[in-house]
Order: C-alpha cells, then structure tokens, then sequence
C-alpha cells in the first residue's frame, strides 16, 4: 500500500 | 500600469492548458522582472511554478508589483478565441478589477479584446529550497508523455529508477505488470532527442501517474523535459519555456504505509 505525501512539510511557508 | 505583450501568443496558450486541469484559480504576480505564479493543487500533493521573465516579452511594462487573481478556466476559454500565431497582451490599469486580454493577429488587421474580473485567492506561497538532486534525467516530452499514458494502463502508480545506464520505468497492477527502459543516448542528431542522466546516486522513486498526467500535458511547451530525483524530496518536473522562462511542477513522493 501507498500513500501519497503532502508537498507542505517539504516546502516551509513562506 | 501593467502591460505585457507576448510576441509568440502560444506559449501562453499553451502553459495555461498545462495546469489548468491542475489548478483552478491562480495569482499571477506581477514585477518589474516578470510574471510569475505559484499554486498547489486541491489535495496539496502537487505545485506549479511558472516563470516568464520581462525580457521574453516585447514590450513588457510593469510600474508597481500587481496581483492578478485569474480563474484558470475562464482563461482557457478566453484564450481558445486566440489563433494560434496570434501576438497576446495582458493588460491591467492599476485601480482596475479586471485583467484585460489583447489578441493580435500578425498582419494587425484583427483585434479582439477580453475582459476577464479578478478574484481574490487566498494563497499560501511556499518556499522551494535550493536541492541538490540525486539524479537528473532529461528526455523528449513526448518520450515522457508517452511513457506516462503507456504505464497507466497497468496501475495508478510508476516506479522510477535511475542508473548509469539509464531510467527505467515500471508499473505494476491488477492485469499485469511492465516496464520501459531508456538508456543514455551515445550519439544523436539532435540534443532534443538526446536521453541523457546526470546521478550523483542511483535512485529508485514511486510517484502517482495520475500527476504526472497532469504534468505531461506540458509537452507542447518544450521538446525537452528534465526530471530531477532525490530520495524522499518531491520530484521536480521541468518544462523550459523558449529563453524567457520555465514551467515546474512538484510532485511529493509516495511513502511506505
């Protein structure tokens, strides 16, 4: 099984 | 006031038609340096990052930063009233609520005009940090293109695999399993054609074929696409657009449940 991560934790607000 | 006139009307054609099935609503920044935009879509798992610097365009006036909140939707419509070797303006006075779209046929014997409203879009911007990258592959996008829908007939998922000798991609589901390999290219007419991969280390990634769909309707913009790996870092997608610009696209890897 996969699960598709989220681009945020990656990329810090600005 | 802003005004920015694209001598090759298409290629803005052509990039809204790439992310528009990706992203609905969108803020064009507006400076001095160019036009940019930034923009994730719906479930968070996938950015756009446009950029057309000043100089691709002719001329291109920009007196203060401006904000152009466009739906993307709208846009394409607008734009499908375009001809293909038609010169575009994008205008917008600086008390207005509205972008103001301007299609020039190349003898300047037909000019039509589009009024698009503004909306406000609540946009976080996201900081993209600079990655060195494990691998670096650069291929035909119609290759890639290609490969995309080959694998989507077998699963919604692609495994990709970057070596020295080259990138393999594979898929695996219900009916079955396959796979394509491209190997470097040694010697070609044409660089276009040329597959080539740039590794510091081998690297194997998962990523979602539906995104890369999305991605992949990019092709039209560049004979060229670059994809950039590293383990557990989104990969980076990249369309160059002529010498003005380039079109990215961030894909968050898929983790082991």
């Amino acid at each position: 099984q996969w699960l598709q991560a989220q681009l945020q934790p990656f990329f810090p607000d600005e | 006031m802003f005004e920015a006139r694209l001598p090759q009307g298409q290629i803005l054609k052509k990039l809204i038609e790439a992310v528009r099935e990706l992203v609905t609503d969108a803020n064009f920044e507006c400076k001095p340096s160019g036009l940019s935009l930034q923009a994730m879509d719906s479930s968070h798992v996938s950015l756009v990052s446009l950029l057309m610097r000043a100089d691709g365009f002719d001329p291109y006036q920009c007196d203060r930063n401006r904000t152009l909140g466009i739906n993307l939707r709208t846009l394409a419509s607008v734009l499908k009233c375009s001809s293909n070797d038609d010169i575009i303006t994008i205008r917008a006075e600086d008390d207005g609520d509205s972008a103001i779209l301007i299609f020039e046929s190349p003898s300047s014997d037909r000019l039509s005009e589009f009024d698009l409203k503004l909306v406000d879009i609540d946009n976080e911007q996201l900081v993209i940090p600079d990655t060195q990258y494990d691998a670096v592959v650069r291929m035909p996008s119609a290759e890639f293109q290609r490969i995309v829908r080959d694998m989507q007939i077998l699963g919604d998922s692609v495994t990709i695999a970057c070596s020295k000798d080259g990138v393999k991609f594979s898929a695996n589901g219900e009916i079955g399993s396959g796979s394509v390999r491209l190997k470097q290219s040694s010697a070609v007419d044409s660089e276009d054609d040329a597959v080539t991969v740039d590794l510091q280390q081998a690297v194997s990634l998962t990523f979602a074929l539906r995104y890369l769909s999305l991605f992949s309707k990019a092709a039209p913009l560049s004979p060229t696409v670059t994809l950039s790996f590293s383990k557990d870092v989104p990969l980076l997608v990249e369309f160059r657009i002529a010498d003005m610009g380039h079109l990215r696209f961030y894909l968050a890897p898929k983790i082991d449940e």
